[in-house]
């Protein structure tokens, strides 16, 4: 049975889209996983990021299978290149899926419902979420085994993993739904800012010493290079620093993830 | 009668908080002039970004304004230290509030009422909006004379300007409001990376030659490091790359906004 990571954090522009896609490809590539990487923004980022690498076409997007009768995400799914990997693509509609999904009978619980025969089908989904706490953020971590938390080093994305963290609080006294951190993860690190680095990180070690990776993502230019080539990093240049820090998640990884 | 400013694009952390709490401080700060800085971003980092220069208690945040029967937003705002300048800040709640919103006669015209009284007293109302296209973006674009859209150096930013014009047009459409775009300002530009810069911004010139900036604003941490201490970077460091950068950008708009 599947494991689903929710990639969230409220904070925009920290590396979510980067992570997900990333994550999902190494699955793929290095440890030769059946994956299915989930669009659960509007901005259909994850669809861009892999541009060159998509094949074949579906009349189904992500908004369509949730407000769907009968709901199954394989339908929205496409093959890429990249064996291993597949990929169910948002569109710009989303967001007008989001605003329907509001008056449905259980509206958190769409996503998960939609991923039950897929959970059996792929060893790992990644659900890639958008910058708030609304309802597409919610499904997510709903539908999750994980939840994968990116942080820049700034003040304002320290702001945004206290608000996931108070969001999956509140999915534990609402529903029950304990969704385990798999981690935060340290991304777009500037080596050279010493000084702001280590005021984050003291804050981050403060509040979530355990849940901190020791892996960090290093800004590296090559990473968003490869989105606009629509590669992900290991098919763009898999000897540069961002790949290597993302092998080097993967490794940390590994043991909960069963790898 | 004050000129509204609305600071929108689709995608995240490409610096629309920085630039509209820097336009805000500058034009108080260097033009003297009296400056309204509202939040419409349930993250509440103007707030943040401010937290040191903040003065004054108000009951009221923008979402209670919003839903509220009598609207006017001076009842939410807070002077700050800075002469000239004030904030209304938003809270975490502004995510239920706009939820509510969604219900209610002429939705994305509530900001525009709540800033009618508001737009006799300032000079200037700079709004600073969420990384999506939902109701608090509509209404601070409905309610502004400007927009202000950011844009970084990557394709996914690029993606998040081409969802926010066509927003614009969405608007001129359906109301017949027809928002001038004040300009694409280049934001975290790093100038290392001349062949991404390079792509990014034929790509800007390709589409929307007529409205990019000439200014650049640079990466340059110390203006992270100024939303950590709580203060717009005039008042932190206003010798750095990224202050001169911020003034040069009043310079080039002070022909458009009458300075
Ligand atoms: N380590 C890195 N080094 C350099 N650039 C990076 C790095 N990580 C991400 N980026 C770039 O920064 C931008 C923001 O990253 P990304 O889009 O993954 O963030 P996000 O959290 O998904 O944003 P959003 O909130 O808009 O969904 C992208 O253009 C991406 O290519
Ligand atoms: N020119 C710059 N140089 C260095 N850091 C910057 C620059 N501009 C913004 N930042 C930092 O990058 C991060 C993102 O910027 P900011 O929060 O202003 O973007 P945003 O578009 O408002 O994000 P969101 O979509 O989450 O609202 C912040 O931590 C900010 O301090
Ligand atoms: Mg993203
Ligand atoms: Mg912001």
């Amino acid at each position: 049975r599947a494991q689903t990571i929710a990639v969230c954090t409220r904070k925009g522009g920290v590396g979510k889209t980067t992570t997900a896609v990333n994550l999902a490809a190494g699955l793929a590539i290095r440890n030769h996983k059946k994956v299915l990487l989930v669009d659960m923004d509007g901005q259909g980022h994850c669809g861009s990021a892999l541009h060159s690498e998509l094949r074949g076409v579906t009349s189904e997007t992500v908004g369509d299978i949730l407000l769907g009768k009968r709901r199954d995400i394989q339908e929205a799914a496409l093959a890429t290149a990249i064996p291993g990997l597949w990929i169910t693509p948002s569109d710009k509609d989303l967001g007008a899926a989001e605003d329907a999904m509001s008056s449905k009978l259980g509206k958190e619980l769409l996503l998960r419902s939609a991923l039950k025969v897929a959970k059996t089908h792929y060893d790992y989904i990644i659900l890639d979420c958008p910058p708030n706490l609304g309802t597409l953020t919610v499904n997510a971590m709903m539908a999750a085994d994980w939840a994968l938390i990116p942080c820049d080093m700034s003040i304002l994305a320290l702001e945004g993993v206290d608000d996931i963290v108070e969001t999956l609080d509140a999915l534990d006294d609402t529903f029950g739904h304990e969704l385990p951190v798999l981690g935060m993860l340290r991304t777009r690190v500037d080596l050279r800012n010493q000084k702001m680095n280590g005021r984050i990180e003291d804050a981050l070690r403060g509040r979530y010493a355990s849940m901190l990776l020791d892996t960090v993502i290093p800004v590296n230019t090559r990473l968003a290079q490869a989105q606009m080539d629509g590669q992900p990093i290991l098919r763009h240049d898999a000897s540069c620093t961002g790949a290597k820090a993302y092998d080097a998640l993967l490794e940390e990884l590994a043991p909960r993830l069963g790898l």
